[in-house]
């Protein structure tokens, strides 16, 4: 679904974040 | 099972889908949507992550949203 998609895309944001 | 997927979560998959045009987060989880590729939403995310910290994308803001892209 869309929110889950939201909810991943969040994730994966977060964990690059800690990287980039 | 892997045999039944039909889209793969590869580093090769996702450098040529950033050699083509810049996309998002949101952009990639859709090329590599779980019922596709078998792998659960946690598997999908931490995958991800490892592919775009070894292939170090360059980054740009496009329409206000941060975009993946790589150059040959």
């Amino acid at each position: 679904s869309n929110s889950e998609e939201d909810e991943m895309a969040a994730a994966l944001e977060a964990e690059l974040n800690d990287f980039m | 099972t892997p045999s039944s997927s039909d889209v793969q979560l590869t580093e090769e998959a996702v450098r040529r889908y950033l050699i083509r045009k810049p996309m998002t987060t949101k952009d990639l989880l859709k090329k590599f949507q779980t019922k596709r590729t078998g792998l659960s939403s946690e598997q999908t995310v931490n995958v991800l992550a490892q592919i775009l910290k070894r292939l170090n994308p360059e980054r740009k803001n496009i329409n206000d949203k941060m975009h993946f892209y790589l150059t040959e």
